[in-house]
């Protein structure tokens, strides 16, 4: 009896805490600082408050950003866990953002904080949406680009989350093709 | 023990109120 009170009055606890960040876009800061730390979250039942409480990333004005990362990990390629990683990227087509964003940005949310990577979820570092006028994109960013195990797995359960046809196909590219790019496109390193 | 929990799991808190 009083395990069952102490299960129901709980909170249930995640695996890692958990910190959102807010990116909006103002030309006249630095990139950095544009960025602001929201808060941080360890339960399921604090993630669903700050949830239910922010604006969906369908409202948010093109140039913001929200980023969900790991405590301790910084929202940039510069930070020691994510410099030698990189990321699946999911890119929308414009119209996307009024039937599918919100869902798949929460989808790759529960993702992320639920550990649904099976035994590759510690290379998880976080999780990015960026709402842009040309197309919005999300992505969960990992540790290790050379881990081809980890990153194709994630990839293949977070395209199965997603709901996802066979028919698309979604790429990874390291964090180390995008910053040194010459064009608009960076190559992929896997695609599932 | 790792804490793990699949969507449905976590989707069922969404809209429960906030225990004190």
């Amino acid at each position: 009896r009083e395990e069952e009170a102490v299960e129901r009055y709980s909170k249930h606890p995640l695996q890692n805490r958990w910190a959102l960040w807010f990116f909006k876009n103002d030309k006249s800061k630095t990139w950095q600082e544009n960025l602001r730390l929201v808060t941080k979250f360890d339960t399921v039942e604090d993630f669903w408050a700050l949830y239910t409480h922010i604006q969906l990333a369908s409202k948010l004005t093109s140039g913001c950003d929200y980023s969900l990362f790991k405590d301790g990990i910084e929202p940039m390629w510069e930070d020691r866990r994510n410099k030698c990683g990189g990321r699946w990227l999911i890119t929308l087509a414009k119209q996307q953002r009024h039937t599918e964003l919100d869902r798949f940005w929460l989808e790759t949310l529960l993702c992320v904080i639920g550990e649904m990577f099976d035994g590759y979820s510690d290379e998880v570092c976080g999780a990015v949406i960026n709402i842009r006028a040309k197309g919005d994109k999300i992505a969960i960013w990992t540790q290790e680009a050379e881990n081809r195990d980890g990153v194709t797995h994630i990839g293949r359960v977070y395209k199965e989350r997603l709901g996802l046809s066979s028919k698309v196909v979604i790429g990874y590219q390291a964090h180390a093709d995008t910053a040194t790019k010459s064009g608009s496109l960076t190559k992929n390193k896997f695609v599932v | 023990e790792k804490k793990q929990y699949d969507r449905e799991f976590l989707l069922d808190f969404q809209f429960m109120p906030a225990c004190i």
